[in-house]
């Protein structure tokens, strides 16, 4: 049986529903999201809108980019910069159901992938550690 | 012929040596430390002594931790604290030659494991990343 076929037996306990996913608004401050990304201690997290659509990834490397002055670093920024600004737009999303073969591929290089309905609504992330669990199951 | 075997017949290509792995020294004040990790990107770096030896690892969010006053964000402080005064120290390290098996579960809860040798040297790290495009090849 191959691996695939094992994986997509197991696919619908990949997803983490978007209640369970810390999130930023994308018009928060930078202040405000560099308290929660420091709170949650997540690497990089899902941007939404007022309406939970999907907007973009965050992490604190590019909140702490903005702090980098001429000589010193510089936190007063912070209050003037929105997270849409600085946030990442263009990483791939996925859909459910999904295409395993698809979800090991963009895994390789993504560690998690958002999992986003047709008309834009957040629904969830399918992380490498759901993936590496089941394949540590089917390798014993 | 197992999924372990099969991995195990590359292993050989899953270390990225030390000298690809950025890394700050536990001596570093944490201004130079944010300053390293913005740049680089990396979500979780290793931490070296001046003889090249393991000592632990280093992210932004355990700098940023230090920056939340009462009222405000505080940078003053950075320049005050040490990386060993903050970094993780309690993670899981392996050897080389690895068991893969080993390797394997431990990647489940770890992005990442640093190479360490006995005399506590750091050699590299082993990635979620190689282990799955290992896994995507052996998959077609
Ligand atoms: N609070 C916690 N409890 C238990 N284990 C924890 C943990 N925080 C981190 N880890 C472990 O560290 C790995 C990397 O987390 P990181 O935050 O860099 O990278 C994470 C983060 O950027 C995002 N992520 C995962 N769960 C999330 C959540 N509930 N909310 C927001 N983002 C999440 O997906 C990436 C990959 O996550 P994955 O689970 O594959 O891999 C996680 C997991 O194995
Ligand atoms: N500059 C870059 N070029 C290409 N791809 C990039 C990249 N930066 C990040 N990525 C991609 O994002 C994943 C997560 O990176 P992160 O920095 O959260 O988490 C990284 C980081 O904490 C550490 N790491 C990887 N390479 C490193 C290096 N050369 N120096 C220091 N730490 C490294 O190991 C974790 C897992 O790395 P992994 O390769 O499995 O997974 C990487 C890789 O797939």
């Amino acid at each position: 049986k191959s691996i695939e076929k094992m994986l997509s037996e197991n696919q619908e306990h990949f997803l983490i529903p978007a209640e369970m996913v810390a999130n930023v608004q994308e018009n928060n401050f930078l202040d405000h999201a560099l308290l929660v990304l420091t709170k949650v201690r997540y690497a990089k997290i899902p941007v939404l809108d007022n309406d939970y659509k999907f907007k973009g990834l965050l992490s604190l490397s590019m909140i702490t980019e903005t702090m980098l002055g001429l000589d010193e670093l510089d936190v007063s920024k912070l209050h003037e910069i929105y997270v849409k600004d600085v946030m990442e737009t263009d990483m791939p999303t996925i859909q459910d159901p999904y295409d395993i073969e698809n979800v090991l591929h963009l895994l390789v290089d993504h560690p998690f992938l958002s999992v986003v309905s047709n008309d834009g609504s957040f629904t969830g992330i399918v992380t490498r550690r759901e993936l590496m669990k089941s394949l540590n199951h089917i390798a014993h």
